[in-house]
């Protein structure tokens, strides 16, 4: 993370949002 | 029975066209995939379509990609 | 300047072990991609790894599913 452009990671957590009307949960329980 | 012996998914040997939903069926990861030239739409698995159209399913995955602030 | 030339991303020749996060820079999506047998980890353009390494993207994807669109 020394290098600035980790900067662009910081405070960010992606995520994929399944709003599907056929998904009922995503297939991998574990946390990020 | 013809019902039945209807190729489906990826049997079909017809190209997907886009992935436009995801479900997970009994423990098993499934896609719900259009097929190019084609109004129908099929439930296939997951592990077989990243490997058969893998552009198909990182679009889908890529649409709902956001990315959210972490509190302190 | 010898920083400076030194390759960056793909352009190492390593092979991708893990997308370990993604972020959008200016509208374009980034993943940030660790190398195999190797600690370093660099920027990388999104439609470059998912031609690249396809795999690796879908199982990042993969990992990130969530049916909730705010975090708990």
């Amino acid at each position: 993370w020394s290098d600035t452009r980790g900067l662009l990671f910081r405070g960010k957590v992606p995520v994929v949002v399944l709003q599907d009307i056929l998904a009922v949960k995503p297939p991998c329980t574990k946390s990020p | 029975r013809a019902a039945a012996d209807k190729p489906r998914g990826f049997a079909k040997g017809l190209d997907p066209e886009q992935i436009i939903s995801a479900a997970d069926r009994s423990g098993e990861w499934m896609f719900l995939a259009k097929w190019k030239d084609s109004e129908e739409a099929d439930l296939v698995l997951a592990k077989e379509a990243n490997v058969k159209c893998p552009q198909n399913v990182i679009a889908f995955y890529e649409e709902r990609l956001t990315s959210h602030s972490c509190p302190e």
